[in-house]
């Protein structure tokens, strides 16, 4: 049996609605530790790994591994009936063909009960941990929204170079070319304002703006984001939770 | 031109 609850609704539907354009359907997978996804788009070149840990919710039971396969659009049409203040739970047994979502005002004592359909959802589960990076860049999530969108009005693609004391992020189009300059900067009073570099190696990566526009609908989970390079290999740009975190993997562009 | 990889490419299945 399930019982998840989370104190506000309001954090469980900034969560789905950060990856909701990315992949349609996903399995949740909940376990006595929190509920994770992973899950890759059409394309197979952007991967969502999200960990709900235990310490997200005011109150979780999970006895056994349970799988609630979710369609991705129903659920967001349910989480738009709750207010955000409300508490939502999710509730299921131990093998289910749906799952409870209760929203609960607790000031007004109004319940309301959605229960959505499961399906089933065969998903292949990559291997991506132990990679190494060659880089991790640490700064504020709505620079890099910034970037990416004013970027996204010039090219299709952008480019990320990160050496000892600078990040560029450039991109090169039909009408003309841009290009953003970071650099380290430390902000003690606002940690999230800090951008910094860690380097191993200076790397140049290009990747495709369309997929970097559903990254950065993560920003609202977290003012700050990390985002780690190595050359040749899969971006991790990640947004952390209180406890656990919202991950995407995005195969980069190469030079044909 | 660039051309997008994918995922598969680097990552195996579990």
């Amino acid at each position: 049996m399930l019982e998840a609850k989370f104190e506000q609704a309001a954090f469980f539907k900034k969560i789905i609605d950060a990856f909701k354009d990315t992949v349609h359907l996903c399995n949740f997978n909940c376990s006595p530790s929190g509920i994770t996804v992973q899950a890759v788009d059409d394309s197979r070149v952007l991967l969502v790994s999200l960990l709900i840990g235990e310490d997200s919710f005011t109150s979780y039971r999970c006895d056994h591994n349970i799988t609630l396969g979710v369609d991705l659009t129903a659920l967001a049409k349910v989480l738009k009936c709750g207010n955000n203040d409300d508490t939502l739970s999710l509730v299921a047994e131990d093998t289910p063909e749906s799952v409870l979502i209760v929203f609960e005002d607790t000031q007004k004592d109004r319940i309301s009960e959605y229960s959505l359909k499961l399906i089933d959802i065969e998903s292949d589960f990559l291997d991506i941990d132990d990679i190494e990076y060659d880089s991790v860049v640490n700064l504020p999530s709505s620079d890099f929204q910034k970037v990416a969108r004013d970027l996204s009005q010039l090219s299709d693609s952008l480019a990320i170079v990160v050496t000892k004391d600078t990040i560029k992020f450039e991109a090169n189009g039909d009408i003309g070319t841009g290009s953003v300059i970071l650099k380290p900067f430390t902000d003690l009073e606002n940690p999230q304002n800090t951008v910094k570099v860690e380097l191993n190696k200076p790397v140049l990566l290009s990747f495709g703006l369309k997929y970097l526009l559903d990254v950065v609908k993560g920003s609202s989970l977290a003012p700050a984001m990390s985002v780690k390079l190595s050359e040749k290999t899969p971006a991790l740009f990640e947004y952390k939770l209180p406890s656990g975190y919202l991950r995407f993997y995005l195969a980069p562009k190469f030079e044909e | 031109g660039t051309k997008q990889s994918t995922l598969m490419s680097f990552f195996g299945k579990k």
